[in-house]
């Protein structure tokens, strides 16, 4: 089973 | 205050209709070294970044940086007004309630002028580090929106295999499953036709399927898509243009 990721896991906020 | 020319309309159209999809709301922030944009979808999967550089517009000033809180729709009502060989000039104030947009034919005897209510929209920027891919790939746009609506009526998701024999799309659904594989192959005399693949290592992974058509909507913007991956993070697939691009991230399904 995988799981969707988002993107903000990956990018922090500037 | 904002005053930019573009010679084509066609350019925004074709920006507004690949993305109008994935975001409704959003910022065009303008600034000195041109419009550019980013937004994630509703769900926080997939990302967004567009830039129109100063040098695709036949004309272009902004005294200061202006963000225009633009609903997609409502600015694709509007550009539905433009022909795509009209002159497209936007104006806005530096604090603007509205965008005003003026459309004008090549023989000079139409003038078409609107203005589009603007909103406040409260949206945090992301950073987007630099990142060295494992693998990328450049192929003729179209054939990878065909790939991708082929396996999306299979599955919903895709798994996506970088190695030296090339890249390989799969899926696995309800119905049965499907594979393709494309090799690296240049054509010298179109190099728009060729597909190049550069791998510094063997990549694996999986994503949606729904986002990846969803992306594909900009295929009228190019003739080519990069496609970069590296494990566990999210792909970037980028439709460049002649003074700009779309770029889309998105993130990838990962086992627990």
């Amino acid at each position: 089973p995988t799981k969707q990721r988002t993107i903000s896991s990956f990018f922090a906020p500037k | 205050m904002l005053e930019a020319r573009l010679e084509q309309s066609s350019v925004l159209k074709k920006v507004v209709d690949a993305i109008k999809d994935l975001v409704q709301d959003c910022n065009f922030d303008c600034n000195d070294s041109g419009i550019q944009l980013q937004a994630m979808d509703n769900s926080h999967v997939a990302l967004v970044a567009m830039h129109l550089k100063t040098e695709g517009f036949a004309l272009y000033r902004c005294d200061r940086n202006i963000a225009l809180g633009i609903n997609l729709v409502s600015l694709q009502k509007v550009l539905r007004a433009a022909q795509n060989e009209d002159v497209m000039t936007l104006k806005a104030e530096d604090s603007p309630d509205a965008l005003s947009l003026v459309f004008e034919n090549s023989e000079n005897d139409r003038i078409s002028e609107y203005d589009l209510k603007l909103m406040d929209i409260d949206q945090e920027h992301l950073g987007i580090p630099e990142t060295e891919y494992g693998a990328t790939v450049k192929m003729p746009s179209a054939e990878f929106q065909r790939i991708c609506r082929d396996l999306s009526l299979l599955s919903e998701s895709v798994a996506i295999e970088a190695t030296k024999e090339g890249i390989k799309f799969s899926c696995t659904g309800d119905i049965g499953k499907g594979a393709v594989t494309l090799r690296q192959n240049p054509n010298v005399e179109k190099p728009e036709l060729g597909t190049t693949i550069e791998l510094q290592e063997p990549v694996a992974l999986t994503f949606s399927l729904k986002y990846l058509v969803n992306f594909c909507k900009a295929s009228g913007l190019s003739n080519t898509v990069t496609i970069s991956l590296s494990n566990e993070v999210p792909l970037l697939i980028e439709y460049e243009m002649e003074h700009g691009y779309v770029r889309f991230y998105l993130a990838p399904k990962i086992g627990d």
